[in-house]
């Protein structure tokens, strides 16, 4: 199924740096231009083309190198912890770029170019096999890691990238916790190995299915990298805070400013008549059918004034009263 | 956009990842068409909007006005697109995700 992803497992592939290192470097900036920046835009120009689901993945990680000379010898690491958990990995490919043995060329033959009786004497040739040894081990271990495989690397002909299916070996250490990979090449030879340059410098690719990308705000998990409510502003955080909260009915309370001494629902006289409520906070469920047509709750003061009073309650009481005294101030 | 029709519809956005923020790590693409829907899902409803079955009797219910508080049905996306994003992530490391539900192609109303 992971077929339409453009490389295979196994197999050498020449990338023409100059056109895809130029627009990468327009893409990702000066300094990309490196190989494994080439490949992403790449695969990522393919698949914004197609707008299908590339292999049924989703996601594609790309993991540079960064090189370490221990004991003469090249190893390149890689961490790998930032595949998510949720990522489920599909297929991880390892790229390397493979020089060409070194056959002699008319410049190499070291004879003299017009004697043509002279005997000539070649340059010694390249390594015929180059071997990558694969440990995994966890971030912040002193051990050397544990050895997860090893492949042998035929030359081509001449310079090509090449890619290998390590597939098993980043998910038997990424099951293991071990998401440090250390790939140590080596020639065989007395010689120390001479590091590559930059560009050739090997890289990783992860092809995974995020099983997280279709959940809400997917988008904003993995591309937000800011607070929107930073720490000055908490008039938002505060309400962004309510709309998470699981428990609004505490949060309310805790809110209210009225007296929470007196049997009262809290919040009862902020509520205005057509406030929009959440979708869980049914208004119906606050407010049975007989107290739907609540009028506005009179001022403490008031209330106690009306226990006090005899007279029947009206929603002017004041008037009320101040029209039967003028009543009886009348008669009199 | 003031000329088109009140009725529910797609309009045009374009979002450009600086304006909000996003400019640093985000590789590629630079912007988007998201577009977004908006107008009314006013009775009755016609075709147009592309009213779910649901949308309608409720567009009823509310219309015939037995049901006091029954709102009219919501001017929503009903097609959406992917989009694939190229960007950094905490690492510096090159990532490719194929985000689901990223442009609106269709409206309804729902």
């Amino acid at each position: 199924s992971h077929s339409s992803w453009p490389l295979p497992p196994a197999a050498a592939y020449s990338l023409q740096e100059s056109t895809p290192g130029d627009a990468a470097a327009a893409v990702l900036g000066p300094g990309a231009r490196d190989m494994v920046a080439v490949h992403m835009l790449q695969l990522y120009e393919k698949y914004s083309r197609r707008g299908v689901q590339p292999g049924g993945g989703n996601t594609v990680r790309s993991f540079r190198a960064r090189l370490e000379v221990v004991d003469q010898k090249a190893v390149y690491l890689f961490n790998l912890s930032s595949i998510q958990n949720s990522e489920m990995i599909l297929t991880a490919t390892f790229h390397f770029y493979s020089e060409p043995p070194r056959w002699p060329r008319a410049r190499d033959v070291l004879c003299k170019p017009r004697a043509k009786s002279a005997p000539c004497r070649l340059p010694p040739p390249g390594p015929a096999r180059l071997h990558v040894l694969f440990r995994s081990l966890a971030q912040n271990a002193a051990t050397q890691g544990l050895l997860r495989g090893a492949m042998a690397l035929v030359p081509p002909p001449r310079g090509l990238w090449q890619a290998k299916d390590i597939s098993a070996i980043v998910k038997a250490a990424r099951r293991d916790g071990e998401l440090l990979l250390s790939a140590q090449l080596d020639s065989g030879e007395r010689d120390p190995w001479v590091p590559r340059p930059t560009l050739h410098a090997p890289y990783i690719l992860v092809y995974a299915n995020d099983l997280a990308i279709s959940e809400p705000n997917s988008v904003a998990v993995t591309l937000q990298r800011y607070d929107p409510f930073p720490a000055g502003d908490p008039a938002p955080r505060a309400a962004a805070t309510r709309n998470s909260s699981a428990d609004p009915r505490v949060r309310r309370a805790a809110q209210a400013s009225g007296p929470l001494q007196d049997n009262e629902l809290p919040g009862l006289d902020e509520l205005p008549a057509r406030m929009p409520l959440a979708p869980h906070f049914h208004k119906q469920e606050l407010w049975p059918g007989p107290f739907r047509a609540l009028k506005p709750r009179p001022a403490r003061k008031e209330r106690k004034r009306k226990g006090q009073d005899s007279f029947p309650s009206t929603a002017s009481q004041v008037l009320d009263f101040d029209e039967k005294t003028m009543q009886k101030a009348r008669r009199r | 956009q003031w000329d088109e029709p009140r009725v529910c519809a797609r309009r045009y956005l374009k979002v450009d990842f600086a304006d909000i923020g996003w400019n640093e790590w985000v590789i590629s693409p630079k912007s988007f068409d998201a577009y977004y829907c908006a107008g009314a899902c006013e009775f009755p409803m016609p075709k147009i909007v592309r009213p779910s079955n649901h949308a309608t009797i409720q567009s009823i219910v509310r219309a015939v006005g037995i049901i006091p508080g029954i709102p009219e049905p919501c001017c929503v996306p009903d097609k959406m697109n992917s989009l694939g994003v190229l960007f950094l992530d905490e690492n510096r490391n090159v990532v490719l995700k194929v985000y689901p539900n990223m442009s609106v192609e269709t409206c309804g109303c729902r």
